[in-house]
């Protein structure tokens, strides 16, 4: 059966888009038949398969919109994984989408239709808790929330998207579960050790082993349009995300 | 006459708010009137100046909601400046206050109020384009962009906030200005100066010519509840925003 993760965290820059991209990458070279969801008007996972938003037919604006059409006809084929894009367009989307009868659950409707057709379906969500995120938790059964270990703020906002999961699982979503926390841009500071501690003392068994640690090269993929594998399968960024994803597999049962 | 300043960009993770606590630590420092505002439920500038969202009596939540308060009841002082805090109770309010006539300018109105009593109060914006952020845009003189040369992404949400800002300036606010792109955590490497070359081809003028380095103290004041100013004076980090601060003083005619 299909599983469907979500990848979130309403703090900024802590590696959501990064780690959809390489564990969706990792997962379709060993065999799995994946999909990816950029619902970020931000369109970053989106420019990091290579795709340029602006030269595309159809996005994940067109399958949310009012008058939408179904997602498989915006479906892009990159490194052997499926990917629906998204546009700047969306920002307009959000106030629209609001008033609708039913708006947390348009995503999972749309995903109905194709779940026989992949084994993993993975979600980029915007860095806060609005009306895509909380689609995105709607049409999940797991959510991941990467933490930027380098940063103080890092665990802040964690406890409100725990509030706010208990609540789609209560009210939307009631197989919704957190598959675990990921430790990212490890960057062997003082703060990263402290954040590393606390992380693991308030989660537990929640947070993954593998810690991601700071690479440059996670960071230049994205200009070569490619994931870390295609770029440097055999760098640390590349060694740290292969090791997240088969955590990932074993945990979600893929 | 008093100068509002927001600073802004959909891009997480940017400096956004490490721009806002060390501009405003300096300019008080140099003996200006300041006033910051958070309008990120993630709450990171409050944090950052050492206070406990928990622990208030008050927020920009009791100031921007419908049965709303002055927003000096909720002003706290620290360093020399007054803070108006976040919390994050104001994820909910982002969808109660969509509905309301005159939802973009309820920020403004809030802001008349207290201008005669600074020379300078800059916002803090949420990683999206929502409506704390058009608030924080029509209450605004100027908007500080950042944008983090290490990061590869961070050229391609620029042309929709621009758009955004023309929408504003001639929808709402034709006062607002762009006062400058700030170009934060530069880190020496091959993608951090190709971003830089890209930034200023495109934007030039509007370049500030300080570039802010990655600099550890800047990422550790935080957790000291204190700006760089009063946690690492003479560090590196310390030195470039000072340096900013002395060309926003400038451009905004301070
Ligand atoms: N482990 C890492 N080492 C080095 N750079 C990294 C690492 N992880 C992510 N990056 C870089 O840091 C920046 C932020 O990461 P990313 O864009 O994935 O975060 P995000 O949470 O998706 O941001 P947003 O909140 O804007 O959606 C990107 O430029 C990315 O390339
Ligand atoms: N020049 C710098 N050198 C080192 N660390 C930095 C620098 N600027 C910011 N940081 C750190 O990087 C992280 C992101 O910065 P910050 O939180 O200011 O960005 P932001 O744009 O406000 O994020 P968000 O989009 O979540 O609001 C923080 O942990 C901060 O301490
Ligand atoms: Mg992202
Ligand atoms: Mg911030």
């Amino acid at each position: 059966t299909c599983r469907v993760i979500s990848c979130s965290n309403m703090k900024g820059g802590t590696g959501k888009t990064t780690t959809v991209n390489s564990l969706a990458a990792h997962c379709a070279r060993k065999g799995f038949r994946v999909a990816v969801i950029d619902l970020d008007p931000q369109s970053n996972l989106t420019i990091g398969f290579g795709v340029d938003p602006q030269d595309l037919k159809g996005s994940m604006y067109d399958v949310l919109a009012p008058q939408s059409i179904p997602i498989e006809q915006v479906m892009v084929e990159k490194e052997g994984l499926f990917l629906a894009p998204a546009h700047m367009d969306m920002v307009r989307l959000e106030m629209q989408l609001v008033s609708l009868y039913g708006r947390e659950t348009i995503l999972n409707k749309k995903l109905l239709a194709i779940k026989d057709n992949y084994d993993l379906i993975i979600i980029d969500c915007p860095p806060s808790l609005n009306i895509f995120t909380i689609n995105a938790l709607c049409a999940s059964d797991y959510v991941i929330i990467p933490i930027q270990c380098s940063s103080y703020y890092a665990l802040y906002g964690i406890a409100q998207l725990l509030e706010s999961i208990n609540w789609v699982q209560q009210e939307l979503n009631p197989n919704l579960e957190v598959l675990g926390v990921a430790l990212t841009m490890e960057n062997r500071t003082r703060i990263s050790g402290q954040i590393i501690e606390e992380v693991n003392r308030q989660f537990e068994k929640l947070v993954f082993k593998t810690v991601i640690r700071q690479n440059v090269k996670l960071s230049e993929a994205p200009a070569m349009g490619t994931s870390i594998f295609g770029y440097a399968a055999s760098s640390q960024g590349a060694d740290d995300y292969a090791r997240l994803a088969e955590e990932v597999v074993k945990r979600a049962g893929l």
